[in-house]
């Protein structure tokens, strides 16, 4: 699965995520990516998409989870996502997420994510451990 | 704050022997997909252009379950799903279910802003696509042989695998097949 976020000058929010699913999945079977606020959600807070076991994305909408916890709960988009990984079965959730304010967060409970980040403030990363 | 950007290209038990022929191909797209969209947020185009322009990127590259490379499904195929979501409106679209369209995210982008709808689906999807004139191709364009043996591991295993999975013994092939409790299904 691959996805991006993002937040432009203007603090305009964005996400969007592609994906395969998995191998050997049923035919006709949907993951989580194309459902809103599962794996891919973004408001004018923040914007999310996930990635890893798609069921179990589903059955917590993670992505909206992130962005609930920033809304009404006012926690760090970190705190946010830190907390709906951790409460995910081991190994099956990865997400990354920015916020309006420019934060950038990169969260999972899996070995290792394929993944990177960039800001304006010039912080520039690319990793899979 | 200015802009700032994220993207991932699957999760899983990525193991720290992976050869080099398989990291290189794939870091080498992360870095070409993270410095088209930084460039794009730093020439002033909106965060929604970015992250289709990413994903498309993203999409295109066969070491990535998404577009050509995209995993197979029990019967061979290819059944390609992506969404979009712009935060400043509540605005998306979604696709599920392509087998020929080269870029689902743009045909998710389509989606939202050409219908009334947020997701459209197989043979209505498909067909939404050759209405909107989006690039496809046949579905054997988007199979690797990369991923016939994957799927053919996954059959002799008899398990789905998400994006980075590593092959199991038949032991511990039945181990994660059993459920551990009685909401195992639960959803």
């Amino acid at each position: 699965t691959v996805g991006c976020v993002a937040v432009d000058a203007a603090g305009n929010l964005a996400a969007a995520t592609s994906t395969g699913g998995l191998v050997n999945k049923m035919p006709g079977r949907i993951g989580d990516t194309p459902l809103v606020g599962a794996g891919t959600y973004a408001n004018a807070l923040c914007a999310v998409s996930a990635t890893g076991v798609g069921e179990e994305i589903i059955r917590r909408t993670a992505a909206r989870d992130v962005a609930a916890l920033v809304e009404h709960r006012g926690l760090p988009l970190r705190d946010a996502a830190a907390r709906v990984v951790a409460g995910a079965p081991r190994g099956s959730v990865g997400l990354v997420a920015v916020s309006r304010g420019g934060e950038v967060c990169m969260a999972r409970n899996t070995t290792a994510m394929f993944r990177a980040c960039a800001t304006e403030a010039g912080h520039d990363e690319v990793c899979i451990w | 704050m200015g802009w700032a950007l994220a993207l991932h290209g699957g999760a899983g038990d990525v193991p720290r022997t992976l050869p080099p022929e398989l990291r290189e191909p794939r870091l080498a797209t992360l870095r070409r997909s993270l410095d088209l969209g930084a460039a794009a947020l730093r020439e002033g185009r909106p965060a929604l252009d970015v992250v289709e322009l990413v994903v498309r990127e993203l999409e295109d590259c066969p070491h990535f379950n998404a577009g050509r490379g995209s995993v197979l499904a029990a019967d061979g195929t290819v059944e390609m799903d992506a969404a979009v979501m712009e935060g400043a409106t509540l605005r998306c679209g979604a696709v599920s279910g392509l087998s020929t369209v080269a870029n689902p995210v743009s045909l998710a982008r389509l989606v939202m802003e050409r219908t009334p709808h947020v997701y459209l689906a197989f043979a209505g999807a498909e067909a939404f696509a050759r209405d909107q004139g989006v690039e496809t191709k046949d579905p054997s364009h988007f199979i690797t042989e990369h991923n016939i043996e994957r799927l053919r591991q996954a059959k002799e295993a008899n398990r789905v695998q998400v994006d980075y999975t590593q092959p199991m013994n038949g032991q511990a092939t039945q181990q994660a097949q059993t459920p551990a409790d009685d909401n195992s299904q639960t959803g």
